[in-house]
C-alpha cells in the first residue's frame, strides 16, 4: 500500500493496490457512488471482492498512521491496529479465493459440468457478500436493494443446485473407508450399518456389563 | 443402494466422472489415485480394528505397525513422487497423522536441505532406513510461532569441539512435535546459537535422544508423551527436556551457517531459505482444508438425501432433510467452499513448483508475496473448514454426535492445522506486513 502510495508499480497479486485510484477506494456516502455491479456477472464480483480488499488494506495502513500520529512508535501503532490488519489479509484472502475459482471456469470444458461448477462459484462468491455485507455497503460498493437482490439470487441458486447435490459430492470421489462415516457412505444405507456398528461397541462384548455385578446389585441390598 | 440416493444420481445433469477428473487435475492422475488406493485398501497388511473401539495405546501401537508396513511397501513398490507417496500414505491411515509423520515430512527433508556432504553420509541412510528415526523439535512448551522467543540454547565448547544443549527453563522444554514421545531415537533440535559470547540466533541440531539398540532415552534426555490430546490419539505428541546434552561439532546442520573450530560463526548466505520449506507446508495446507471440507459435506449432504424428518406440505410423508431451504443454506455454499479450496490447493502447488525453480537458481523475487499469500490462504482456509466442518457435522442431527459419522475424528484431527504451522492470527499478520509494505 506504502509502495502503491508512493508511485510504485506492484507486481504479482497485490498490483490491485496499484490499480485503483485512492479517492474511489475512500469509503464514500452510497448516494455519491455509481453502483454498477451485475451480480449475476462473476467478473464484476471478483472486481469488488478486489475494491473491498483495497479499501480494507487502506484502512488498515490509515489506523497505523493515526496511531503514529499520537506520537506512538511503529510497533505499538502495527498492535493498535491489529484487528484491521487481519480483517485487511482476510479480505485479501477471500478476492485471491473468488478470483482463482473464476479463473479456474475458463478451464472447464464440458458444458453440463461448467454449468454446475459455475453455479458453485456464483454461490460462493455471492455467500461472501451475504457474509460480509458490511463491507461491501459501508463501502459504497454494493446498494441495500443490491443485497437483498442477492439474497433472492441465492435462494435461486439453492434450488438451482439441489438435483446436482449428490452427484458433486461424489465427484470428491472418496473411498467409503477414507471416508469412515457410516453416514456418508455410498451406498446410503445408513441405518442398518449404523445398527450394525453400534453393537460391535466393547461395551456390548456381554449382554450384561460387570458393572452391574460388582455395583449396582450389591447396591440394592444396602438400601 | 438406497433408493433416495439412487434417485438423487440418476437426477443429475452432469458427468460425475468427468468433474472428478478436473478435481484430481486430469484422467490419468484420477487413474493413479484410484491405483494407490486399491493397492493399500485391498492389501491384508493394512487391515485394521475400528480405531473408536481401541485405547488410545492400541490406536497407536495400530498406527506404528500400518507405518512400518508402509515404509516397506513404498520401497516394494517403488513409489517414490512425494505426492504419490501422500496419497499412499493417507489411505493407509485414513487421512489420520501417523507417529512417523514428522521422520518423513520434517526430520529427512530437513537432512536434505540443511545437512553438508559429510552430515549427510553419515546421518542420510541410516535414517533412510529407519535405523535413526527422527523428529523435528521446534515448538516448546511455553513458545510456539515466533521463533526469536525460544528459550532452548545450544552453546558451542571450543576446548571439546562440542555444543552443549540445554532446556534452561520448564517453558524451554520442547512440546508437542509428533513421534517425539516414544518413537523417535534422535531430533533436529531448533535452539538459539551461542558460540565466543555471542547468541546467532536460531540453527538446527541433530540431537540423538535414545540408544539406537534399546531406545532407552540417553543420559541428560527427559523424554516422553505429552498425553491425551482433543485428537491425534495415534501419535506420541512429545516433550524433551535436555539438561546440558554434550554433541559433537559436527551435529549442528552446516550446509548454509558453519561454526569453525575455533568457536568463529559464519552466516547463512540468505535468511530466506527456510521461507520456501514454509510456503511448502503451507500450501499442503491449504490443499489439507479442501480434502477435510470435502469429506464433511459428502458425509453431511448424502445423510441429508437419505435422512426423512419433519414436514414441508402438511400430512404429506416426511420430507428428506436436503428438501429444506434451510438445510441447503447450511450445506450448499460449504459445498462450493470445498470446491473453491480445491482450486486454490492446485493453484498453490502449481505456484510453487513454478517458482521453485527460481529459488533454486537464487531468484527470490517471487517468494515474498508467495509467502505472504500462503500463509494468509492457510489461515484463512483452515478457519474456514474448521467452522465448516462442525457445521456439516450439526447438520446431521444428533448422528452427527456419534464417532460412527466419522465427523467428530475429522473436526479433533482437522482443527490443529489453525494452530500448527503457524498460529492463523499471527499467519495473517504476516500476510497484512506484506500488503501494508506493498
Amino acid at each position: 500500500y506504502q509502495q502503491a502510495k508512493a508511485g510504485q508499480q506492484l507486481s504479482g497479486i497485490v498490483s490491485y493496490l496499484n490499480e485503483t485510484d485512492h479517492r474511489r477506494v475512500q469509503p464514500q456516502p452510497v448516494s455519491a457512488r455509481p453502483t454498477v455491479v451485475d451480480i449475476n456477472d462473476l467478473a464484476s464480483l471478483v472486481e469488488i471482492y478486489k475494491l473491498r480488499a483495497a479499501i480494507l488494506v487502506g484502512m488498515a495502513a490509515k489506523s497505523i498512521q493515526q496511531e503514529l500520529q499520537h506520537r506512538k512508535n511503529q510497533a505499538d501503532a502495527w498492535n493498535n491496529s491489529a484487528i484491521d490488519l487481519v480483517k485487511a489479509s482476510d479480505a485479501h484472502c477471500h478476492y485471491v479465493v473468488v478470483k482463482l475459482f473464476t479463473d479456474k471456469l475458463g478451464e472447464i470444458g464440458d458444458t453440463a459440468v461448467h454449468s454446475v461448477v459455475s453455479s458453485l462459484a456464483l454461490l460462493y462468491a455471492l455467500h461472501g457478500i451475504t457474509v460480509n455485507s458490511g463491507d461491501f455497503l459501508q463501502a459504497g460498493l454494493l446498494s441495500v436493494p443490491q443485497v437483498l437482490q442477492i439474497s433472492v439470487r441465492i435462494k435461486e441458486l439453492l434450488s438451482q443446485l439441489r438435483p446436482n447435490a449428490v452427484a458433486l459430492v461424489d465427484s470428491f470421489d472418496i473411498h467409503n473407508k477414507k471416508l469412515n462415516s457410516v453416514l456418508g457412505r455410498y451406498d446410503g444405507n445408513v441405518y442398518e450399518n449404523m445398527f450394525e456398528w453400534a453393537r460391535r461397541s466393547p461395551l456390548n462384548a456381554t449382554e450384561v456389563h460387570e458393572s452391574f455385578y460388582k455395583y449396582l446389585k450389591p447396591l440394592r441390598s444396602k438400601l | 443402494m438406497n433408493a433416495d440416493i439412487l434417485k438423487e444420481r440418476q437426477n443429475a445433469t452432469f458427468d460425475v466422472e468427468k468433474l472428478t477428473n478436473i478435481l484430481d487435475g486430469g484422467p490419468e492422475l484420477t487413474k493413479r489415485r484410484r491405483e494407490i488406493e486399491s493397492m493399500v485398501l485391498n492389501d491384508p497388511d493394512f487391515m485394521e480394528e475400528d480405531p473408536n473401539f481401541l485405547s488410545r495405546s492400541e490406536r497407536y501401537d495400530q498406527a506404528v505397525r500400518k507405518s512400518a508396513q508402509m515404509i516397506l511397501k513404498l520401497r516394494e513398490y517403488g513409489i517414490a513422487d512425494p505426492e504419490e507417496i501422500y496419497c499412499y500414505k493417507s489411505t493407509v491411515h485414513l487421512g489420520k497423522p501417523e507417529p512417523l509423520d514428522l521422520h518423513l515430512g520434517m526430520f529427512l527433508p530437513t537432512l536434505l536441505n540443511q545437512a553438508n556432504q559429510e552430515q549427510m553420509d553419515r546421518f542420510f541412510m541410516p535414517s533412510w532406513n529407519l535405523e535413526i528415526i527422527g523428529t523435528y523439535a521446534q515448538t516448546e512448551m511455553g513458545h510456539g510461532t515466533h521463533l526469536r522467543g525460544l528459550e532452548t540454547t545450544a552453546t558451542y565448547d571450543p576446548a571439546t569441539q562440542e555444543f552443549v544443549l540445554n532446556s534452561p527453563t520448564v517453558s524451554s522444554i520442547k512440546w508437542w512435535p509428533g513421534g517425539l514421545g516414544k518413537t523417535s531415537n534422535h531430533a533436529i533440535v531448533l535452539a538459539q546459537l551461542y558460540t565466543q559470547g555471542n547468541c546467532h540466533g536460531l540453527h538446527a541440531f541433530i540431537v540423538p535422544i535414545r540408544d539406537m539398540n534399546t531406545h532407552v532415552p540417553l543420559p541428560g534426555i527427559v523424554v516422553g508423551d505429552i498425553g491425551p490430546k482433543f485428537g491425534f490419539d495415534e501419535i506420541d505428541n512429545g516433550y524433551l527436556k535436555m539438561e546440558n546434552v554434550r554433541i559433537p561439532r559436527e551435529n549442528m546442520l552446516m550446509k548454509y551457517a558453519k561454526v569453525e573450530p575455533d568457536g568463529t560463526y559464519k552466516k547463512p548466505p540468505s535468511a530466506k531459505l527456510t521461507y520456501g520449506t514454509m510456503v511448502f507446508i503451507r500450501s499442503m495446507i491449504v490443499g489439507e482444508s479442501a480434502r477435510a471440507l470435502s469429506k464433511a459435506s459428502t458425509i453431511a449432504i448424502r445423510y441429508s438425501a437419505v435422512r426423512h424428518q419433519s414436514e414441508i406440505r402438511p400430512g404429506e410423508p416426511e420430507p428428506q432433510i436436503l428438501d429444506f431451504q434451510t438445510q441447503q443454506y447450511k450445506l450448499f455454499p460449504l459445498l462450493a467452499t470445498a470446491y473453491a479450496f480445491i482450486f486454490v490447493g492446485q493453484y498453490m502447488k502449481d505456484t510453487y513448483s513454478r517458482i521453485s525453480g527460481d529459488i533454486n537458481q537464487g531468484d527470490f523475487s517471487e517468494l515474498p508475496e508467495l509467502h505472504a499469500l500462503s500463509a494468509g490462504l492457510k489461515a484463512f482456509t483452515t478457519w474456514t473448514a474448521n467452522a465448516a466442518i462442525e457445521v456439516c457435522r450439526m447438520s446431521c442431527g444428533g448422528h452427527g454426535y456419534s464417532r460412527s459419522s466419522g465427523l467428530p475424528d475429522l473436526y479433533v484431527n482437522f482443527t490443529p492445522t489453525c494452530t500448527y504451522e503457524g498460529e492463523n492470527t499471527v499467519m495473517m499478520l504476516q500476510t497484512a506486513r506484506y500488503l501494508v509494505k506493498s
